[in-house]
């Protein structure tokens, strides 16, 4: 890539990351996971999509589209949620945590 | 545009670390984004659109898909459980934003983010891929940088200012008509940042502090976007209406433009065209030729009413050099709603008939209603053709936007020349009566190296 991606490339290397949302005690439930951007490191905050909390919300996704809903607090989503966030340098698989939805890649020869 | 991985790739530093527990602060939206995006693909184009992260016809339940689509402009704050301080250190600088408005259609964008989410981060994780911004519409921002199922939540940032955040990915992948549309929906990130701040100022006292860790916006005065008008050459494409019928065309000199035939038919037919430059500007004309149906170029020449003030006249090229970086500037996807989108790629091909080039090919994202829209050279900013038609499979019914056919301009020009000097309409006759073997070029056929012999 061109010198002028060189400050992009290591902005986006170094705030890029995962976040994976799970159900507390139900591994075989599995978990939804997007990407993110570290806003701050010292407290870490990420912001990422929120797709990935549908399933965790009380009310369901129609508190989404409530009218004139602009923001939902953190406890809109119930206590079994459990969060991970990880970042470069890469890291495997947590322990204990099977992937649900693993897309059926494989890479085919041209 | 594409998949690239990242600089570090290679030297990924053992060992791998496990992730960290987090919280979820609050989930956020932008009103604006919402609005803007009920206003595209809301109403009776809904059934149109699809967002899945799967392809149209993989199975998704109604349920799953409602969820998706409520959740598309939504946004989450997720604080993460103290960092161990050497991991905090290491992290390097922080995040700048980039104010709405700041970064300019046109304009070169690097995507960030991890397709298949948590699936395979030692493979996936922060893959980059590039693009331009192609349309915006309020926070509503579209990229033809690709991006996968999983980079929901990555960051977009601008070459210049350099690596500013400017947006982050909301839907990677867009289906219109069952046909994939090759663009990425974005929200831009200062509008979500700063509901961010507003959000957290209401919620627990404590969270209020946080607010003061979000990124700042660079540069603009503090809800003063600036709206840098972009790449001067996208100025040069008009919508084209005619009849019901609309699709883009070029200004090719103050009181001419040229479109596709399939967009102005027929000759003496009114037209009306509508400059970029003013929204609410509109200019009439009529159609002073059109190619027979038999040729195959797909060309029709607009004579206007007044002058187009204010519209750059593209400087038409007369060489063509492959695999330099080309621009589509056209009305595809949103016609009237949000002015022309961007698209950009490589000049692919360009194919020669007794060494003259006949058609010109590129991988930009092209789609229905680009017909009749510019090609440019993205460097030189000059006019390398007329959009004429994307590509289709007659078997599978797939239509593949990133495989376009366009005149060259060295076609055109001698005669849109001579009819801007003389109003002779001779040399674009010629157009009807174009050989053999470029006719066979355009029918996608192998041009004959030399017509069959007859056996008798």
């Amino acid at each position: 890539m061109g010198r002028q991606w060189g400050p992009a490339m290591r902005v986006a290397e170094q705030t890029g990351c995962v976040v994976s949302a799970s159900r507390a005690g139900q591994p075989e439930a599995g978990s939804w996971s997007c990407s993110g951007v570290i806003l701050s490191r010292r407290p870490g905050l990420v912001l990422c999509h929120g797709g990935i909390f549908t399933p965790f919300l009380r009310a369901g996704s129609g508190a989404l589209t409530a009218a004139g809903t602009a923001f939902l607090p953190g406890d809109s989503c119930g206590e079994d949620l459990r969060l991970h966030v990880q970042w470069g340098p890469t890291a495997a698989s947590p322990v204990g945590r099977p992937e649900r939805g693993r897309p059926a890649l494989c890479t085919p020869q041209c | 545009a594409g998949l690239e991985s990242g600089p570090l790739a290679g030297h990924r530093e053992p060992p791998l670390q496990l992730p960290h527990p987090a919280e979820l602060l609050l989930l956020l939206s932008c009103p604006a984004f919402r609005a803007h995006f009920a206003h595209l693909f809301g109403s009776e184009t809904a059934e149109q659109w699809r967002f899945a992260s799967t392809a149209p016809d993989a199975e998704v339940s109604e349920d799953e898909e409602e969820d998706q689509l409520r959740a598309l402009g939504w946004f989450a704050l997720v604080r993460v459980r103290p960092i161990p301080e050497e991991e905090a250190d290491e992290r390097g600088p922080r995040v700048a934003v980039a104010p709405l408005g700041a970064v300019p259609k046109g304009a070169p964008l690097l995507a960030c983010g991890s397709p298949f989410g948590a699936f395979c981060p030692d493979i996936f994780l922060n893959t980059l891929s590039r693009g331009v911004l192609s349309n915006a519409t309020g926070p509503l921002l579209l990229t033809d940088a690709r991006c996968l199922p999983g980079t929901e939540g990555g960051g977009v940032f601008a070459a210049r200012p350099p690596g500013v955040l400017v947006a982050l990915v909301a839907a990677p992948l867009c289906w219109k008509s069952r046909e994939w549309v090759g663009l990425t929906l974005l929200c831009a990130a200062a509008p979500l940042l700063r509901a961010a701040r507003t959000a957290l100022g209401r919620l627990r006292p404590c969270a209020a502090s946080l607010a003061a860790l979000l990124p700042p916006e660079v540069g603009a005065p503090w809800g003063l976007p600036l709206r840098d008008p972009g790449p001067p050459w996208a100025a040069a494409a008009v919508l084209v209406e005619c009849g019901t019928v609309w699709g883009s065309g070029v200004v090719v000199a103050p009181r001419l433009v040229v479109t596709c035939r399939h967009v102005a038919p027929r000759e003496a037919s009114r037209v009306v065209v509508r400059p970029t430059t003013s929204k609410s500007a509109k200019i009439w004309g009529h159609v002073v030729f059109a190619t027979r149906e038999t040729s195959p170029y797909d060309i029709a020449v607009v004579s206007l009413e007044e002058d187009l003030e204010g519209v750059p006249i593209p400087v038409p090229t007369e060489h063509f050099h492959k695999g330099e970086a080309v621009s589509v500037v056209g009305f595809g996807i949103f016609g009237q709603a949000c002015g022309p989108s961007v698209t950009s790629g490589i000049l692919s091909a360009v194919v020669q008939v007794d060494d003259t080039p006949v058609m010109l090919q590129t991988t930009c994202a092209v789609h229905g209603g680009s017909s009749g829209g510019p090609l440019f050279s993205t460097h030189s900013g000059d006019l390398l053709g007329i959009v004429a038609s994307n590509t289709r499979d007659n078997n599978t019914g797939a239509t593949y936007p990133h495989l376009n056919f366009s005149i060259p301009v060295t076609v055109l020009q001698p005669a849109l020349q001579q009819y801007s000097q003389t109003g002779d309409l001779g040399s674009l006759r010629e157009l009807d009566h174009v050989a053999e073997p470029v006719r066979v070029v355009w029918r996608l056929q192998q041009p004959l190296a030399e017509a069959p012999r007859s056996k008798l």
